[in-house]
């Protein structure tokens, strides 16, 4: 199997728009691949991949990046 | 489930709701009967009872918006955010605002207003998302092709409400959990070198490369497959997988239900109309035979002739002694079969006809 490809730009777009719609990710509009290292993202990826049962790894794999362009609900899964 | 942070309810169980503007993508009694719907879902199983009215305020105002339309949470375009709606309370609360820049159907094709509405009016009346994936309150879109409460969502908003005054208590559907020592199957085939285990609405998948056992609804791949089925074998050498409810099979390459199907056992396997359902069924790649479980007995079928074997059925303690006279489940891999009956799983070995180990049925799930 290929190694994943390292993480897109819009990828990254992605996992900070998810994380600050649904999961509380305060965003002072750090530059956003400062914030994506960040112990925060971290953090609320973990929450999110705990939320939908995924790997907990942390990191945008293609799983979490697969669930997180889903469509869905706009309310939060972790009450702001 | 989940209540919403601080338990926000409605104090009076008779609440009203208006419709403040129609999507042009439905007629509008499609609309009125989708949200009317999606009411009667949660007053059926709680003391709530919803009226709708036709101006000023209620207490539940459903409208169709599309971007920044000032509630501080704009919607996103086409995609992504397809609705919202807010707790219990004055105001804004419980209303629910779907995203116009979607388009709202009455069928499969995304988006099934009346699966949305029954979503979004849990979260009027006080639900937040649930991680069960059967679930309304899941928060991913996934229709299935009926909208029903599960268990999980009626006992979040009995938690809130009480139960529904109804003399017979309604109950849903339950989402199988991976490593529940109670798990049963009712049907496991391979399917392209992987293992999908089959469970009322649900599939199970594992695979090597991803150690979390993958559970999602079977329509998913293949929306017009039936629920709670029978048996499914693959025959990998036409790279097909059949799948058995009653006297009928359907037949799916990848996930695409091929066409023509369903049909029936009778005329293309040769059943005996004595036979109404297949318990298990698992057909062998080297020598293209395919064995059907029905109660005590056995039939095998030549996939290559396309044609029942001579003196079958037989029974089943003839050829695999010791896996009991009832199965529900069964497939093989690397030269094994492995039989499934209740929570018990019967390693066999065909070659010396010998149980090798019993195990768990949910032995394959890593818990």
């Amino acid at each position: 199997f290929p190694a994943s490809p390292e993480i897109r730009e819009q990828d990254v777009e992605t996992v900070q728009k998810y994380l600050e719609n649904y999961y509380d990710l305060k965003s002072d509009g750090k530059q956003i691949e400062k914030q994506r290292n960040s112990g925060l993202v971290v953090e609320k990826l973990k929450q999110m991949q705990e939320f939908f049962g995924l790997k907990v790894t942390g990191k945008p794999d293609a799983e979490t990046l697969k669930m997180m362009k889903q469509p869905r609900c706009g309310v939060p899964d972790l009450a702001r | 489930f989940a209540l919403t942070p601080g338990n926000p309810r409605w104090e009076r169980t008779h609440l009203t709701y208006r419709i403040e503007n129609y999507t042009p993508d439905l007629p509008r009694a499609d609309v009125d009967s989708a949200i009317r719907k999606a009411f009667e879902l949660w007053s059926d199983v709680s003391p709530l009872t919803f009226t709708k009215v036709f101006d000023g305020q209620a207490d539940i105002m459903i409208s169709f918006v599309r971007g920044d339309h000032r509630d501080n949470s704009p919607f996103d375009g086409p995609g992504g955010n397809l609705a919202h709606a807010f707790q219990p309370g004055p105001g804004i609360g419980g209303d629910a605002h779907f995203d116009e820049d979607e388009r709202w159907t009455n069928n499969f094709r995304d988006y099934n207003l009346y699966r949305v509405a029954a979503h979004e009016l849990g979260h009027s009346l006080g639900l937040s998302h649930s991680t069960d994936i059967g679930a309304l309150m899941y928060p991913n879109y996934i229709f299935n092709g009926d909208v029903e409460l599960a268990q999980d969502d009626i006992d979040g908003i009995q938690a809130i409400y009480g139960p529904s005054q109804n003399p017979t208590q309604p109950t849903g559907p339950q989402t199988p959990q991976a490593c529940d020592s109670k798990l049963t199957f009712d049907a496991i085939t391979t399917i392209r070198g992987e293992m999908m285990f089959l469970k009322d609405r649900f599939y199970m998948r594992t695979n090597s490369f991803y150690p979390e056992v993958e559970l999602n609804f079977i329509s998913v791949f293949w929306p017009t497959l039936p629920n709670k089925l029978d048996a499914a074998y693959e025959v990998s050498d036409r790279d097909e997988v059949r799948f058995f409810k009653g006297n009928k099979y359907w037949a799916v390459q990848g996930q695409d239900v091929l066409r023509g199907y369903p049909k029936d056992i009778y005329s293309s396997f040769g059943f005996p109309r004595t036979v109404n359902h297949i318990d298990a069924a698992v057909s062998e790649e080297d020598t293209g035979k395919t064995y059907f479980f029905v109660a005590n007995k056995y039939w095998r079928y030549d996939e290559r002739k396309r044609s029942m074997d001579a003196g079958y059925p037989k029974m089943i303690a003839h050829e695999f002694p010791g896996i009991g006279d009832k199965i529900d489940a069964v497939f093989k891999k690397d030269g094994f079969f492995y039989f499934f009956h209740g929570t018990r799983q019967y390693k066999f070995d065909p070659r010396t006809k010998r149980i090798l180990t019993l195990l768990k049925a949910n032995s394959w799930f890593n818990c």
